[in-house]
């Protein structure tokens, strides 16, 4: 399974439609200070079915739409798009692609799609159950957490273990 | 169940083991399960850099500890053939050295998986096969450029030296 | 008590405001008393980096954070004048653009304060007036030189990039 | 008042007798990972009264004496010197130069000494109360610490605060 490509619309700091195409091998993003480089990863771990905002390093949902700046107003909505190539499989599906959506509106509300057709959180986590990308996955390393698995008690360090097995 | 979690157990241990000593040129480190009953009990890491005693990890500087935790990452991430990690500065600690041993494993795992580097060390970008910049022209809207290689020095305004 | 604390609680909020806005190179910033009795009242921070919404500061990206606190750290130390200040890799997170900030700010405070600087950045060390290298020639034990100006460049090699 | 010199013997990595002079504007000290530059901030805070293992990423006493190596034995004690420049009486005694010390050994004890004669925790604790210099001081921030200052909550900033004002 490769991952192709994120689409995002109105998450924290993208206002205007973004498109990130992803090839094999290693992908580097850099950028200046707040210039919204987490921002990519935060989107990534929302559409894959992150519940805990604080993990998001926000509060609540409003915090992960756009919220307006000096030039623009803030959006009602937000939306994100992950698009795999599944031709080995990989996913227990038949889909060849597989693109899950995640949108939010500021009322709270969240809908997830499969494929353009409407689905529960559920079947996205069921959908990635075994694929070492779940909630706690090691595949994925937040700003400032690398240092944080040594510092973790080992019990702590356990519920990691076992998350990720 | 138990035999199940003992045998992720012991082949992450292993991983670990020689993740570690690739890493760090040289020294050992191993986990070892606590007291008690398996199916509740913590994990110890024990590190001994090269040359120096078998301690403590609170006695490890920052870049250690930073390269400990990609070893044992790595190493439970062995366990399941992930298609992607997403890496968030890890290698803002590393000196040098360290640095180019940690790239030196990131290019040997990304000939299986995608591998996404936010980073602000020129020597990373250097690595990458496709750059992309995030700025912020009009304040408070990021917008990504990709750049091609030769505006690697380009994005070099963007690393942190 | 309640007036010596409140006094120095707003001059530290006049100095943080300033240093903040001096930092970032705009926006604005501030400190708010939480409800309650003034001596046990929380500190809450409000920061707004140029050209965005004030936002709650958990929201900030991690080099906005670093350098929020560098101005809480000035401020905060200004009502004392302190001998000397000491820094461990303060600078880690942040960019070029700040980092020439941070470093004005640095130059400006080190005209009555000695400042101790750990650093990887190449930049911080092109500051400093006199340069020591820690290094480990004999595994697992410390040893510090004197690097002179010219020394700098191979300095060069303990630096992060 | 100025800083003039650290002396340390046995101080963690510090196996042999080390001096480091510091003169006026800004001193920085380089090296590779794990060489030993944040056991010198250690080191400074430890004379200063440290009393708190966990502050100086140790558990007990023994953790700040050199443990061995490789190729030497481990020490039986530590001992660290910090010497001021205070012609301008900032610290209220009448030397004009003040040599504070800390020597431990593994058996706990710790002995404090101020110019040379033997004297209390408290007496260094008391000297150093209005500098600034103090347990919680702004004024040394250790590996990793710049951004928690940020992410306290607010009634656990406000005890920074009262320590440092
Ligand atoms: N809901 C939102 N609406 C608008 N902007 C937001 C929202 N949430 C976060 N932001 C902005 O995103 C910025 C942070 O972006 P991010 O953390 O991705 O930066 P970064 O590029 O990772 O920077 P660094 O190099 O410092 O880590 C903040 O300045 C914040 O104002
Ligand atoms: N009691 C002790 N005896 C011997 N060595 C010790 C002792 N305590 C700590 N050390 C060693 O000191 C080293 C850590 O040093 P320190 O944290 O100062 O590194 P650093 O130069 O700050 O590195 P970094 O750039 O990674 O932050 C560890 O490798 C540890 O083994
Ligand atoms: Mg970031
Ligand atoms: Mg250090």
């Amino acid at each position: 399974m490769q991952l192709k490509k994120l689409e995002v619309y109105g998450f924290k700091s993208f206002a205007d439609k973004t498109v990130i195409e992803f090839p094999a091998g290693i992908t580097a993003i850099v950028g200046p200070n707040g210039s919204g480089k987490s921002n990519v990863v935060d989107a990534i771990r929302w559409v894959l079915g992150e519940q805990s905002a604080k993990e998001l390093r926000g509060e609540k949902v409003e915090d992960f739409i756009f919220n307006g700046s000096k030039t623009r107003h803030k959006l009602g909505y937000t939306q994100v798009s992950l698009t795999f190539d599944n031709c080995d499989s990989y996913l227990s599906t038949d889909f060849n692609e597989v693109t899950i959506t995640r949108k939010a509106y500021r009322s709270g509300e969240s809908e997830y799609y499969l494929n353009k057709s409407r689905c529960r959180l559920k079947d996205i986590q069921e959908l990635f159950l075994d694929t070492g990308l779940g909630r706690h996955s090691f595949a994925m390393i937040s700003q400032g957490q690398v240092e944080s698995l040594i510092e973790a008690r080992p019990i702590d360090r356990r519920q990691l273990f076992d998350d990720a097995c | 169940s138990r035999e199940k979690f003992l045998e992720a157990f012991y082949e992450i241990k292993a991983e670990f083991e020689s993740l570690f000593t690739n890493l760090f040129g040289g020294g050992q480190a191993t986990l070892l399960l606590e007291e008690g009953d398996i199916l509740e009990a913590g994990i110890e890491i024990k590190a001994q850099p090269p040359g120096k005693k078998l301690q403590s990890i609170a006695l490890l500087s920052g870049g250690e500890k930073t390269l400990t935790a990609i070893a044992l990452v790595f190493a439970v991430i062995s366990v399941k053939k992930v298609p992607f990690y997403l890496f968030d500065e890890v290698d803002a600690a590393l000196d040098e050295a360290n640095l180019l041993r940690f790239l030196a494993l990131i290019k040997d795992k990304a000939e299986a998986s995608q591998i996404i580097l936010i980073t602000h060390r020129r020597r990373s970008m250097e690595e990458a096969h496709l750059l992309y910049g995030v700025t912020m022209e009009e304040k408070g809207v990021s917008k990504i450029l990709a750049l091609r290689l030769e505006d690697k020095n380009a994005a070099a305004t963007y690393e942190s030296n």
